[in-house]
């Protein structure tokens, strides 16, 4: 039944995007849904330079770990030191 | 029985393909008819930057969470260490009866820190 | 919105950044 269950969800999620994208085909045509389709595309422009921040911050942190790391190992090899000299 | 079982089968298939077929010729007329332009995108292609800008967001963050949680326990690895460190050099200061220099401002500013 | 969930992660990414540095910076003079 899991199977079958798999194979419902796949041929209902292909008739709900053919839906959608019915529900679309007018959009390009009328002047208000125009502007809100202008709008949406403005937003996904926003949204994209903000990812690209959020990768660079990202990076920033995977970074900023590498030496976070080095300090702990140089740290624990100072603590030996001092264990040593005890 | 067999028989039966490939009938359906062959069913599914083709009921998969009308579904693929319909979406394509619904994305078909809708870029012929609103050909993407320089400042106007039609609506096939901004539900696809849609899902494109949704599913990297999931990748970021499935990204960032380990990232954040390593942080956190290097941190804490780094505070234990120090804190160990500090303690046996002032056993050693009391074992060897030498005097150190008191923390700095600095110094004890950055203890405060990270405690 | 994907937007706002978009900004709220940065911030918390940005937060992060500042205070590793702030730590990094504690733990190396407390090394010294």
């Amino acid at each position: 039944s899991s199977d079958l269950e798999r194979l419902c969800s796949h041929v209902n999620e292909k008739i709900s995007n053919i839906k959608k994208t019915l529900s679309l085909r007018n959009c390009g045509q009328e002047p208000t849904l125009k502007s809100m389709l202008h709008k949406i595309g403005d937003e996904i422009i926003v949204v994209n330079e903000l990812l690209n921040k959020l990768e660079l911050e990202i990076q920033y942190q995977e970074q900023t770990n590498s030496s976070l790391k080095e300090l702990c190992e140089s740290l624990e090899e100072d603590y030996k030191d001092v264990e040593h000299l005890k | 029985m067999e028989a039966e079982v490939d009938k359906l089968e062959l069913m599914f298939q083709k009921a998969d393909s009308d579904l693929d077929y319909i979406q394509y010729r619904l994305e078909y007329e809708i870029k012929t008819n609103h050909p993407d332009s320089a400042g106007e995108k039609n609506p096939v292609t901004l539900l696809k930057e849609l899902s494109a800008i949704k599913s990297r967001y999931q990748t970021l963050c499935a990204r960032f969470k380990p990232v954040a949680v390593e942080q956190k326990e290097t941190k804490s690895r780094i505070c234990a260490t120090l804190n160990k460190t500090m303690t046996m050099i002032q056993e050693l200061q009391k074992q060897t009866d030498v005097e150190l220099a008191p923390l700095t401002e600095e110094e004890k500013t950055a203890a405060d820190y990270l405690k | 919105t994907l937007k706002g969930d978009v900004n709220i992660l940065l911030d918390k990414a940005r937060l992060e950044s500042q205070e590793s540095i702030g730590f990094i910076k504690a733990a190396k003079v407390m090394m010294k």
